[in-house]
C-alpha cells in the first residue's frame, strides 16, 4: 500500500496522514485479530459513504466535460474502486451489530478503508496526469510557434512572431512554475526552474537573431548564411529547453505507487 | 472542477482518517 510516494504536495497533504493511520490499523489488526467488541460504527461509515458519493459525483463531472479521452477512461475504475471499498464498510457495519467480534466483519472495516485510500490516490493520480496533459499541450504549442521563426523574413513578420509568442510563453512560464511549486520531488523542481530560466534568457536572443538575418536579407548584406545559423541556433536551444521541461513534467518517479 | 475535487478528496480523506481513528480506538482497548 501506498504510504509515502506522491508526486505533488496537494495530493500528499491529502492523503499521506490517512496513509499513515491505515498502514497502522492494519498492524494493529494483524498483531489481535481477535480484539475486543467494536463499538458502533454506523455514523462514521454513513460519513465516509456520503463522502465517496459527493467525491464519485464531482469526478463523473469532471470526467464527462473533459476533453482528455485519458482521463475519460480511466477515472470510472477509481469511482468503482472507492463505492465497493465504501459498500464493504457499509457491510461490516451491518455484520457489527449483529456480531460484535466478527472477525470477517474486522476484516471488510480494514479492506474498505484500504480500498477508499488507493481508490482516492488512483482518482487523484489520474487527474494530476491530466493536468500535467493540460501544461504539455501548451508547451507544445510554443515548440509550434517557434518552428515558424525559421520562415519569418521580414520586420512585419518579426512584429507579428512577437505578439503571437508573448502570451503563450506568459502562460507556460506560470503553468511550469506553479508546477514546480506543487512537485514534490526536489530534482525534477529544479530541472523545471532551470530549463525554464534558460529558456527565457534566450528570448530576446532569439528575436534579435531574427532582426540581425531580415536586416541582412533586405540590405542584401554578406553575412546571410550565418546569420540563419545563428537564429536556428538559438531557436534550436529553446526547443531543446522546451523538450526537457516536457520530458520532466512527464517523468513519473521509480518509486511511484502506481 | 480540480478545486471542487481537490475539497471533496479531502473530505473523504478526514472522514475515512476519524473512521479509521475509531476502530483503532477499540483495536487498541
Amino acid at each position: 500500500m501506498p504510504t509515502t510516494s506522491y508526486r505533488t504536495k496537494t495530493i500528499h497533504s491529502i492523503l499521506d496522514p490517512v496513509a499513515q493511520q491505515v498502514g497502522q490499523l492494519v498492524i494493529l489488526h494483524e498483531q489481535a485479530e481477535d480484539g475486543n467488541a467494536m463499538t458502533d460504527l454506523t455514523s462514521p461509515i454513513k460519513i465516509v459513504d456520503q463522502a465517496v458519493s459527493n467525491l464519485v459525483v464531482v469526478g463523473k463531472q469532471t470526467a464527462s466535460t473533459s476533453k482528455d479521452e485519458i482521463l475519460r477512461r480511466e477515472m470510472p475504475p477509481t469511482f468503482i474502486k472507492v463505492e465497493k471499498s465504501s459498500g464493504l464498510l457499509v457491510e461490516a457495519s451491518d455484520m457489527l451489530k449483529q456480531d460484535p467480534y466478527s472477525v470477517p466483519a474486522r476484516k471488510k472495516l480494514i479492506d474498505g478503508a484500504r480500498g477508499i485510500l488507493q481508490g482516492t490516490s488512483e482518482l487523484l493520480f489520474v487527474f494530476d496526469e491530466s493536468e500535467v496533459r493540460k501544461i504539455v499541450k501548451i508547451c507544445e504549442g510554443v515548440l509550434q510557434l517557434l518552428a515558424v521563426s525559421e520562415v519569418v523574413d521580414t520586420m512585419a513578420d518579426i512584429l507579428t512572431f512577437v505578439q503571437s509568442l508573448t502570451p503563450v510563453v506568459t502562460n507556460m512560464n506560470s503553468q511550469v512554475a506553479a508546477r514546480r511549486e506543487e512537485l514534490i520531488n526536489a530534482s525534477h523542481a529544479a530541472q523545471l526552474a532551470q530549463h525554464l530560466e534558460q529558456f527565457q534568457r534566450l528570448i530576446p536572443l532569439l528575436v534579435s537573431s531574427m532582426k540581425i538575418y531580415v536586416a541582412i536579407l533586405d540590405q542584401g548584406k554578406p553575412g546571410k548564411q550565418e546569420a540563419w545559423e545563428n537564429r536556428t541556433y538559438v531557436a534550436s536551444k529553446m526547443i531543446y529547453h522546451i523538450q526537457e521541461i516536457i520530458r520532466v513534467l512527464q517523468a513519473v518517479d521509480d518509486d511511484s505507487f502506481r | 472542477n480540480a478545486a471542487e475535487m481537490v475539497k471533496q478528496a479531502k473530505i473523504l480523506a478526514m472522514a475515512t482518517s476519524h473512521l479509521v481513528n475509531a476502530i483503532k480506538g477499540d483495536a487498541e482497548a
